[in-house]
């Protein structure tokens, strides 16, 4: 079975989709297989591989009407060991019509949850939203990434992903485990020093070793619709997301 | 009748909440009245004055259930002259049950047109996701201010930011004028000067002249709960903000 990864964050601009493709290529790089999961209607996650949306019938919207199978909307990366499902032009749309079948939250779950998927690891990218599929992600997944900006209003909606992640557990996913990943972190800013210090403090090893700083390398990536360690292999980024993905593989292995 | 300005972008992290705080608090400096409207779950916009959310029946849902009028919501910020409606703590659910009732889109647009607002300007924050919340913001508005970082991601949101502006005039709100506003810009970075000469060579003077640089004295205004005018007078983003002020009284004076 496939290690399921949600990247989430009411919070928006905090780099989940950032995060989702670089940690992805470093999964691959390290051996991995990887499929990536487009959930967010702005369809960066599928922009940052360089693949335009697609229409709803050839989407993961097909596969929640009941008209299709996840397998079928897989689409190659041009990097070999990293796949994507990408996301549909009306994702957006799910997010009404989503919570008027009873049992809508584990639809994910119940899709990604099988022994035929070959890849060693899933990464569902979210929208700064926490309807329908934010929902479905948490429900499904088994680690769930909140990257996390050191600022006030970033470090403010920890509080409810924690009244988010209490649900899930409670109805949906009782092993659902969550890590902080420090993200744009500008180590000179005294806030970022402050508010770091502060989260290590409240959550412990619940935040991550490793942190993530600004480069504007990262931002030339997205540009190129490429992951940052094929953009700029030896760049700070490139590095500090290697040693992210040496970091969650201790955890994919253990289970 | 007030002149109601909306500051939406479904791409996160934009800026959205630190325009509207910081263009409230200078509109009111000028000598204008200013009532601004919390439409994002995340309720940033009144941690940012420093107002805890409110429950339900104290908010604009009870507003949205036909239970109570939006003026007995209205909260003073401490700021003469700035007052504010708080976010709900379950906003979110907005999303959900107003696409049910029919004409639904002109909630908001029918509570704030009328004369009995004694505000010179309202102002809408709205949350990273083009819902129903954001949809009653644009149709009710005057105005529509984008926070555009100049990045890959953020600069390509606002295709889809287009196509929901060209629906709204057609079917609510003919009248609609959108701006863009650069933020967090930084002029050493050659990514934001190509790219913000990219959108004035697109959008021309669809791009207000103000441009709001990178300042993080942004940062520690919002963990005091201050607009940033009062927290820091003479800093460089207090200054801009002062100008977007003056820039956007040349629309209000001409309605
Ligand atoms: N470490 C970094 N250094 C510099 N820029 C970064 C870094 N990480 C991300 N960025 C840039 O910051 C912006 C926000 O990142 P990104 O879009 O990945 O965040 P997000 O959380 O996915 O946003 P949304 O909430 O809209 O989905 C992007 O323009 C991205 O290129
Ligand atoms: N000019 C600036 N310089 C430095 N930091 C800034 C600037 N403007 C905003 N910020 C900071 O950037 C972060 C994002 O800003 P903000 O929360 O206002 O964006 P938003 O578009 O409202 O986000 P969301 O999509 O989550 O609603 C905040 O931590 C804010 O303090
Ligand atoms: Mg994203
Ligand atoms: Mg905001």
């Amino acid at each position: 079975m496939a290690y399921i990864i949600a990247i989430a964050n009411e919070k928006g601009g905090v780099a989940k989709t950032t995060t989702a493709v670089s940690l992805g290529a470093a999964l691959v790089e390290a051996g991995q297989t990887v499929l990536l999961v487009d959930l967010d209607p702005q369809a960066n996650l599928s922009m940052a591989v360089g693949i335009e949306p697609v229409p709803s019938s050839k989407s993961i919207m097909s596969v929640f009407q009941d008209t299709g199978s996840l397998r079928e909307h897989q689409v190659e990366t041009g990097i070999p060991g990293l796949d994507i499902i990408p996301a549909a032009f009306d994702l957006g749309m799910a997010e009404r019509f989503l919570p008027i079948r009873s049992g809508y939250e584990t639809l994910l779950r119940r899709l990604l949850r099988t022994p035929d998927w070959k890849h060693d690891t899933i990464l569902l990218d979210c929208p700064p939203f926490l309807g329908a599929l934010t929902t479905n992600a948490l429900a499904a997944a088994d680690m769930l990434i909140m990257p996390t900006q050191a600022e006030y209003f970033s470090v403010s909606a920890l509080r409810t992903m924690m009244g988010l992640i209490r649900k899930i557990r409670n109805e949906h996913n009782p092993q659902l485990l969550y890590r902080l990943l420090l993200t744009m972190y500008d180590r000179r800013n005294r806030i970022h020093r402050t508010l770091a210090e502060q989260l290590r403090a409240t959550f412990g090893n619940g935040v991550l070793e490793t942190v993530i700083e600004v480069d504007t390398r990262l931002r030339e990536s997205a540009i190129a619709g490429l992951p940052i360690i094929y953009h700029s292999p030896h760049s700070r980024s490139a590095l500090q997301y290697r040693a992210l993905s040496q970091e969650i593989l201790t955890y994919v292995k253990e289970t």
